[in-house]
């Protein structure tokens, strides 16, 4: 098994999926959690997008993408109908 | 490609630098002939056109640019050198639509070669896609990739990919294909040439095989002939550019053109670097007496290394040649007796690793190629997903392709 990200490292992955728009902002009212499933998934989304392997963890390898210099915007701009992204049929 | 949603309606767009860069060597006209470039790049592809207004016109422009650090205003702050480069609005109808701003903390080049700094013009092409409408590609060749790719090549000769043209397209139409269209670009003046421009080729940190790896004071550097890279506990390289082996270690010997090993000694701080049969002792940068040999560490006349490191866990030192290691007791200043013994201690390491390095966290690190194998803090058996590619992990290189399996 991959070794275990550290409390930083989840703390800043989290920081920097929420920021990026592959988790939604947390909610001070809610008592809801945040699934592991739905880290996971949202790891996966960034992996994907990132063109890294699909782990669903944040491995070393997905920390050190997280720490690549980068625009500010988010790369998920949000589900109210305003993307339309699209993929070329290989 | 991905579409925001919005675009302008109208297709002459205007544009005016407010605020230059306070902390870069570029000049203001550079830095506005480079926008030109930029937002012309766009232009021809879709038949919007981009014109100037200057400081004197009451006017606000469509695409207002400014460099700004820090908290500046809006919801995206800077922060400080790496991290986030620049950001803009997406078309519409506020005040802000459009507007583009750099972080004055990088160090914004024009030209660069060899990776220093921020390639202005690159940002600039992404940042003008998101002012236009656009959002992040996930296409490997497209400029709206999130992330800093480097320098894109010459700005007055720079086309967009099939990825950013479609996305273009989609929201403004292809360009009229006439001979005469082609909007004039302004001449750029060539960029002035790096100081001290080295006369030797410099290796690629992608390509691995580094000759030695040090942890030294928390930060790891990666040798490679005359030249090194440093690695900050951040995870940031200080330079995609390395530094010159003799203009940092001085006094190290002009004849030695690479380091074999070194290790940063834990009883007192100093670091020895390692080549051929002898090894140099510093003091932080500055050399402290001769030359010595490797045999005052327990090996035998003549021997070289493959890699040395100090193991926390007992504070000896150790040095690998081969498949053999010997162990040198720092605190008592003598080679422990009963060495040479087999690296098959460490299981799973690579053999004649380039060498080997403990890591901030207590971890053990060796390296061989462009891979490393990770033995847990106190443990001598490698992590089973070892090997690791480096290059993505440490250098900020892409990620290897599928291809071979790695090195066991």
């Amino acid at each position: 098994r991959a070794p275990e990200p550290s409390p930083q490292d989840v703390s800043l992955g989290v920081d920097w999926l929420t920021r990026y728009g592959y988790l939604p902002p947390p909610h001070p009212a809610q008592a809801q959690l945040q699934s592991p499933a739905m880290l996971r998934d949202a790891i996966k989304v960034m992996q994907r997008f990132a063109q890294l392997p699909e782990t669903g963890l944040l491995d070393s390898l997905t920390m050190a993408t997280m720490r690549k210099r980068r625009c500010s915007l988010p790369d998920v701009l949000g589900v109210a109908g305003l993307v339309r992204r699209r993929r070329r049929r290989r | 490609y991905a579409l925001s949603g919005s675009m302008w309606k109208k297709r002459t767009l205007t544009w005016r630098v407010q605020s230059f860069p306070q902390s870069s060597p570029l000049k203001q006209e550079v830095v506005r002939t480079i926008m030109h470039h930029a937002l012309t790049t766009w232009g021809i592809e879709s038949g919007l056109t981009f014109e100037e207004m200057y400081s004197q016109d009451p006017r606000e422009p469509d695409i207002l640019i400014d460099f700004a650090r820090a908290y500046h205003q809006d919801s995206y702050p800077f922060d400080g050198q790496g991290g986030t480069l620049a950001h803009a609005f997406f078309p519409g109808e506020h005040s802000i639509s459009g507007d583009t701003h750099f972080d004055d903390e990088e160090i914004w080049t024009y030209g660069s070669k060899d990776g220093e700094g921020t390639d202005l013009f690159a940002v600039a092409v992404h940042e003008f896609g998101h002012a236009l409408g656009l959002g992040h590609s996930s296409a490997p060749d497209s400029i709206m990739r999130p992330f800093y790719q480097g320098p894109v090549g010459n700005p007055t000769k720079y086309r967009l990919s099939q990825d950013d043209r479609e996305g273009l397209q989609q929201l403004y139409g292809k360009a009229p294909q006439t001979p005469h269209d082609e909007p004039t670009r302004k001449p750029l003046p060539p960029p002035s040439p790096p100081p001290n421009s080295p006369s030797l080729p410099v290796p690629d940190r992608c390509a691995g095989n580094f000759d030695a790896i040090a942890n030294i004071r928390g930060e790891t550097f990666f040798f490679k002939g005359p030249w090194f890279w440093r690695l900050q506990p951040s995870g940031q390289l200080v330079s995609h550019r390395p530094a010159r082996l003799h203009r940092f270690w001085e006094g190290l010997p002009a004849q030695v053109k690479v380091i074999q090993a070194a290790y940063s000694r834990h009883r007192d701080g100093r670091i020895l670097l390692f080549s051929g049969s002898q090894f140099w002792v510093f003091q932080d940068r500055q050399l402290e007496g001769a030359a010595r040999p490797l045999a005052e560490l327990g090996l035998p006349q003549g021997e070289e290394v493959d890699a040395v490191f100090s193991w926390p866990l007992n504070g000896k030192t150790y040095l690998v040649r081969g498949q053999r290691y010997w162990r040198y007791d720092d605190a008592a200043a003598r080679p422990d007796p009963g060495y040479p013994r087999d690296l098959s201690l460490w299981e799973g390491a690579p053999q004649a690793p380039d060498d080997v390095t403990v890591s901030n966290t207590g971890d053990t690190y060796f390296v061989k190629g462009t891979h490393y194998w990770r033995f847990p803090k106190g443990s001598v058996k490698a992590e089973p997903d070892s090997p690791q590619p480096m290059g993505p992990q440490w250098l900020d290189c892409p990620a290897p392709s599928a291809g071979p399996r790695s090195p066991k």
